[in-house]
């Protein structure tokens, strides 16, 4: 068990995306998640953090990025689908994606995933109308030709509330 | 006052 205590979202967030990890390390993914939810200002930091890592040279590092921003999504609510839906944000990974950017370094693994999630939230979250407009900027401008399959278990569907015991 | 003028601030960029 990692150590709660005293830890910090960039500290959560080093620890998710150690290019040293063998596999997603989910103690931290849920760690750094958690942390957003118990600080103020977490989401407005958390988009930061991530939108660094997100860019890294490191193949590794950038697709446990988008991992966790992905599990944030799902698990921070309103308040970091408001941070991710404004044009700060959603201008650092259109960097990933356009070759006029960071585009011609990235691996192709990385800026699929980076075209599947904008592409998940303008399906799942109608109401950011930001990240329609940077996802149809996107596709105008010829870096997205087509939609991507989301396969079923990776759409943001936010959690049932839980059923009643034996009403 | 502060949102406002942050939801000007925020702009896509230009391609």
């Amino acid at each position: 068990m990692a150590e709660a205590e005293g830890e910090s979202l960039e500290s959560w967030l080093n620890k998710a995306t150690n290019p040293s990890n063998r596999q997603e390390d989910w103690e931290y993914i849920i760690g750094f998640c958690d942390q957003i939810n118990k600080e103020l200002e977490g989401p407005q930091i958390a988009v930061r953090l991530l939108a660094h890592k997100i860019q890294s040279p490191q193949e590794w590092e950038a697709v446990q990025a988008l991992t966790v921003l992905e599990a944030c999504m799902k698990n921070c609510g309103r308040r970091f689908h408001n941070e991710v839906g404004k044009f700060r944000f959603l201008n650092e990974l259109i960097k990933v994606v356009s070759p006029k950017y960071l585009g011609d370094r990235v691996s192709e693994k990385v800026k699929a995933k980076v075209i599947e999630l904008l592409y998940s939230w303008t399906v799942a979250l109608p109401e950011e109308s930001k990240i329609k407009d940077a996802y149809y900027m996107l596709k105008r401008q010829g870096i997205v030709m087509c939609d991507p399959i989301i396969p079923v278990d990776r759409t943001l569907i936010p959690s049932p509330p839980p059923r009643p015991k034996n009403p | 006052l502060g949102e406002e003028s942050e939801e000007r601030d925020d702009h896509l960029l230009p391609m």
